[in-house]
């Protein structure tokens, strides 16, 4: 297999490996080639766990998180919590080509996103606000609380810390986690 | 969440990852793939790793340098994927997660936990002599 180029990702996600092959067969860079791939992926909403759109907070809110790595100067750009913007891996590359940091995080990295010239956008859509309706509607069920009261296995918040003995039975988080819901 | 490695001709390695993490967040959670090391990591010396799954799992194994050390100490791609699932596996062995691993010189694999409703793992590649991108599957360890 020891065939070059080669681009290769995660989950059956065919049009992102597409665009980044394309650069590529341009002549263009490995990081154009991630970023492109990972752009196109953001546009498609691949399976809903990439871009707009999708897996919204307890808030209803869908924030992204994207990064990139150069590996042969072990640059970076990364950012986490973005908000408003939808070209998170773009946002990525901005900050590792534009700043001599390696993460910005939250409201801050939206405002550089901005400054930077992504374009301000809502990250809502009338598919997210459905799955945040019906997990309202279920009573905040699945969620990622623990220790805390109201019992959150049954109630929705706002949860205090529990201060008697803690419950080691409740479920693993990872049971939450599937091929419908990752990182 | 899409984690992606791309190597040209002169084998240089980049890598990347976007997400909307996992739903129903509580507001202020990051995951794995921001973070170096963990959603992925390159070092065109060796080659490259991205990561998939439990987030707030996986973050604290750091997989994809596992995998690209692993790589750097001798492992072809698919055996650096495996150690570095298995290193979660031994403290968490119900873990949802996978890793891609490819080298320098264009070997690639991947490796997944089995778990129930996670029996095998599926990831694209594009690689010289296709005229289109391709399914591979991986059954999980």
């Amino acid at each position: 297999k020891a065939e070059l180029p080669l681009v290769i990702n995660t989950w059956p996600f065919r049009n992102a490996t597409e665009a980044a092959w394309r650069v590529l067969e341009a002549g263009g860079s490995v990081l154009d080639a991630v970023e492109k791939g990972c752009a196109q992926c953001e546009i498609d909403q691949c399976d809903g766990s990439v871009g707009y759109g999708g897996s919204p907070d307890e808030n209803g809110e869908t924030t992204l998180d994207a990064m990139i790595m150069n590996g042969n100067t072990m640059e970076i750009g990364a950012v986490a919590q973005l908000r408003r913007i939808k070209n998170a891996i773009g946002v990525a590359r901005a900050v590792m080509e534009h700043t001599k940091h390696t993460f910005l995080v939250g409201e801050s990295a939206s405002l550089f996103a901005e400054s930077m010239g992504f374009m301000r956008e809502d990250l809502t859509t009338n598919h997210s606000r459905s799955i945040h309706s019906k997990w309202l509607d279920q009573s905040c069920q699945p969620n990622y609380w623990k220790n805390v009261v109201p019992d959150a296995s049954k109630s929705c918040g706002p949860y205090h810390p529990f201060k008697g003995v803690k419950n080691e039975k409740q479920s693993p988080l990872q049971q939450k986690i599937n091929v419908h819901n990752h990182d | 969440t899409i984690g992606m490695i791309a190597i040209d001709k002169a084998g240089n390695v980049a890598v990347g990852t976007s997400t909307n993490g996992a739903t129903h967040k509580i507001p202020g959670r990051v995951g794995d793939s921001p973070i170096p090391g963990a959603g992925a990591y390159a070092d065109s010396v060796v080659g490259g790793a991205a990561a998939t799954g439990d987030g707030d799992i996986m973050m604290r194994f750091l997989p994809s340098y596992q995998a690209v050390e692993y790589m750097r100490m001798g492992s072809d791609p698919t055996a650096a994927c495996q150690k570095a699932i298995g290193r979660i596996q031994k403290y968490f062995p119900n873990f949802f997660g996978a890793v891609i691993c490819a080298n320098s010189t264009g070997s690639y694999g991947a490796a997944c936990n089995k778990i129930p409703g996670f029996k095998e793992f599926h990831f694209t590649v594009f690689r010289m002599g296709l005229s289109k991108p391709i399914d591979e599957v991986v059954i999980c360890i």
